[in-house]
């Protein structure tokens, strides 16, 4: 018989190779090799979140790469969140409430 | 309450995407989206000034980040706000800018409330008065796709809200619906229609749904129902409106 191995099919993209991707999508660049290592690693910390999320979900949501998946969970809530409410939203009583139309 | 609402159906009711860049000023953002909504569907369509919130904000640096009611105090104390187009958006804040007096108003709020806790009376709302604004826990976000999310307290705790967010709009994700077809086939059980909400972000229209998000309604995911604010722009007694299906 043939000794032709098998055809494996697709082989997965390596990780540098979906970062290098993710670079290319997104328009980023790492002039130092030592940022390139780290935005690499948070990158994978990411990934490894996602498929987390992924595996929690309960819905039909999808994770996995997005704009800011070179970004540290404190970076991404120092640049995106509301600093105002991460310190804590001021009790109240809910004072106004909707009662349907004709209320005072 | 309708099935399901979607008030990016509606022509000029709901404005493109805005990317908040880095300025923490969601709050203003959703608050500006809210009264946008509220004119077109009530009077005619207006961009207003997202930066006029951020300069003339009475808690000093709107980029620094802010409550939804700060944004609706604003609009009342100066009467109203400019439109987008004369007062544009800069993504910063330089000390003593607010340019308030200088431009023209083009929308303005009676007042403002804030709806009870419960999905049911949100949906009812949201679909007889137009789009409202809530705050989340944005956790979750930041490795979001597509779809609907749905996860427990543990995964994305409700108390703990950070990210203002616009809601346009609720609907029910059919059976089966984004999955492969040969998962739908393998299922033993029907899998029940999974209920959710429409949310506009603020991060540009390359993040998400074109910069929409969906998350499960019913089960005050990641804690959709603790602030939920909109603006007054009509005398109470005004007719209802009603959202396209």
């Amino acid at each position: 018989g043939s000794l032709r191995a098998q055809d494996p099919g697709p082989r997965p993209l390596e990780l540098k190779e979906v970062f290098a991707w993710f670079q290319m999508q997104f328009n980023r660049s790492y002039l130092i090799p030592a940022e390139h290592a780290r935005r690499l690693d948070i990158f994978a910390h990411n990934l490894a979140q996602a498929q987390r999320l992924q595996e929690e979900d309960l819905g039909t949501a999808e994770f996995g790469v997005t704009p800011f998946s070179d970004l540290t969970e404190e970076e991404f809530a120092q640049l995106y969140g509301n600093r105002k409410t991460a310190r804590g939203v001021p009790s109240m009583n809910r004072m106004a409430e909707y009662e349907g139309l004709g209320e005072s | 309450t309708p099935h399901t609402c979607d008030w990016r159906k509606k022509t000029d009711v709901i404005s493109p995407i805005k990317n908040q860049k880095n300025c923490a000023c969601c709050w203003a953002i959703a608050a500006a989206g809210n009264i946008e909504a509220l004119w077109s569907i009530r009077s005619k369509p207006v961009e207003v000034s997202v930066q006029e919130l951020l300069d003339c904000n009475r808690c000093g640096d709107g980029c620094q980040g802010g409550f939804i009611w700060d944004a609706f105090i604003t609009v009342l104390n100066n009467s109203g706000l400019a439109s987008e187009r004369d007062y544009p958006f800069q993504g910063k804040v330089e000390p003593h800018r607010c340019l308030a007096k200088k431009y023209k108003k083009v929308a303005w709020i009676q007042d403002f409330i804030m709806l009870q806790e419960d999905e049911q009376r949100i949906a009812q709302y949201l679909a007889t008065h137009g789009p409202i604004t809530v705050t989340i826990n944005k956790k979750l976000l930041q490795q979001y796709k597509k779809g609907v999310i749905k996860v427990t307290p543990d995964t994305c705790d409700p108390r703990f809200v950070d990210h203002s967010v616009l809601l346009v709009g609720f609907g029910r994700d059919k059976p089966g619906e984004g999955m492969p077809a040969e998962t739908v086939a393998s299922q033993s059980r029907p899998r029940r229609s999974l209920p959710y909400w429409i949310l506009k972000n603020s991060w540009g229209s390359h993040w998400g749904e074109e910069g929409y998000f969906r998350l499960h309604r019913g089960s005050n995911t990641c804690g959709i129902t603790k602030y939920p604010l909109t603006a007054r722009v009509v005398p109470p007694k005004a007719s209802l409106v009603s959202c396209p299906p």
